[in-house]
């Protein structure tokens, strides 16, 4: 996935 | 996951707890910023739109369940428990926050990784978790005397701002393409709102007294 966008934090 | 992140995750658990345990206790919301918990719920509710679309852990997903039933589970308290409510002190707690709602949203449309309906909310959550403090603290500052678990539930914040802070700075240094100026920009200017609270905190403790912000 695009490194920028992942969102794995919460 | 580092060590960071994870105390981060479990100090903002257990801020959400100790408010819960208190209004539970209790059966009292006195000195709760209703609007801080209904812009928590808006926040959780904005971010996790991604919740069925993209999985990234079993951890994740079952955090981010916890945070949006637990926010909702401190607004329906205090909105429809016939006891809670009416400890609600509507007086007190007169920040306008709809302007905070809006202003973020704005931001939101302006300031974004990528144009996309869950990006946008994804930014909005972002700026809004930011402020959304900003209610409970003129509450406190209001009402002067702030009482054990309230105090405790701002200091577990505080707390779960600052171990975030720490898992940014130890991820762009382990993580070559560790890169996301929205959030940790939006990040610290959070935990700088809890500053001057977390002196006064101190101030207390060292003391062993009462925790009073001044006028």
């Amino acid at each position: 996935a695009d490194v920028i966008t992942e969102h794995d934090e919460l | 996951m580092n060590i960071f992140r994870l105390a981060g995750d479990m100090t903002h658990l257990l801020s959400i707890i100790v408010l819960l345990l208190k209004i539970y206790a209790t059966k009292s919301c006195s000195g709760v910023s209703r609007k801080t918990q209904e812009l928590y719920a808006i926040v959780f509710l904005a971010r996790y739109l991604d919740l069925f679309t993209d999985f990234i852990s079993v951890y994740n997903s079952f955090m981010k369940v916890v945070f949006i039933a637990s926010s909702l589970a401190i607004v329906w308290c205090m909105r429809v428990h016939p006891m809670v409510r009416r400890s609600y002190d509507k007086e007190l707690d007169t920040f306008r926050h709809y302007f905070l709602i809006a202003a973020c949203f704005l931001l939101a449309l302006v300031l974004h990784e990528k144009f996309t309906f869950q990006e946008v909310f994804w930014a909005f959550s972002i700026y809004l978790e930011a402020v959304a403090i900003l209610p409970q603290l003129v509450l406190l500052q209001r009402s002067g005397n702030v009482d054990n678990l309230t105090g405790q539930y701002v200091f577990f914040l505080g707390a779960y701002r600052g171990f975030y802070i720490l898992n940014w700075i130890y991820r762009y240094l382990t993580e070559p393409r560790f890169t996301r100026w929205i959030a940790c920009v939006s990040g610290v200017v959070q935990t700088a709102l809890y500053a001057d609270f977390f002196y006064y905190y101190f101030i207390s403790w060292k003391n062993n007294s009462k925790l009073k912000l001044p006028a």
